[in-house]
């Protein structure tokens, strides 16, 4: 079969920081990004889809005890870049499978998404990787979700 | 200092995908990428963002020899989905760091950002993990993009 998913790790101590409506132009994720670094904050998974009316919007994670830090420095930002909004919510989770050749194995991401669409749990934000595929869901949704995935990889 | 970048990496064999405004609810990135499993089209970044109003645009990228026949499938999605559009784009390359170590030492992912800031290279997609940060930019930037960022971190 070739593709081989190797774990399922759930995060539950995760927050997310979405920019609402940026400008799509260079300079502003190393400016937002920037910021952040400078004093100190970890980002986990950065998203950013593509731009609508030269717009788009940008969201990352950051461990839920740097939310109110990382907060601050976006709201910042946000005023700079003249962002629609910059909201934060830490009631969520990323649950993520790790793999093997998953690359070259069309349907190892679809089967993930499938059972947490047969335990009707919504998929908020997904970031892939050649080696991984994580999915950013409602925090009380994580303990089903890494069950129901666990069975279906592990079994 | 600690994050080490390994290598940079520029694919300028990529296509991206689009569709727009698709409803975001359970089940919707399981039947877009079953189908594109059932079909053996190997998707390399899947990246989807926070929703506005319920609804949510998800990408994903192929190998442009790919993308004829991922559009032809995608298109049939979106009608069913009733998503407002679906595009296609193979002027793009994906420009990737990878390295260890990463997600603790925030501002890697900024300077890469601040480099194509500085070469004038929009950032038009973010896909990140713990040990890579890929960027879609347009194609014809991709050997300009992976110069100043090989210097950055090698020179
Ligand atoms: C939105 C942001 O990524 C912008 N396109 C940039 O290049 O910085
Ligand atoms: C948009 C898509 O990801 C949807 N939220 C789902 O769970 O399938």
């Amino acid at each position: 079969e070739g593709a081989v998913v190797t774990s399922v790790t759930l995060d539950e101590h995760q927050a997310k920081i979405t920019f609402f409506n940026v400008p799509d132009k260079p300079g502003i994720a190393a400016q937002i990004f920037g910021e952040l670094g400078k004093e100190n904050i970890n980002v986990d998974i950065i998203v950013q889809n593509v731009s609508k009316q030269d717009h788009t919007d940008l969201s990352f994670t950051v461990a839920s005890s740097d939310m109110e830090h990382a907060l601050e420095i976006s709201k910042r930002q946000g005023e700079e870049l003249k962002a629609a909004n910059v909201i934060c919510d830490d009631n969520i989770c990323k649950i993520t499978i790790i793999g093997l050749g998953m690359a070259n194995h069309p349907g190892v991401a679809a089967r993930m998404f499938k059972v947490l669409a047969e335990e009707g749990i919504n998929i908020e934000m997904i970031s892939t990787s050649e080696i991984r595929v994580s999915c950013v869901i409602r925090k009380n949704q994580g303990k089903k979700a890494l069950k129901s995935i666990h069975n279906e990889f592990f079994k």
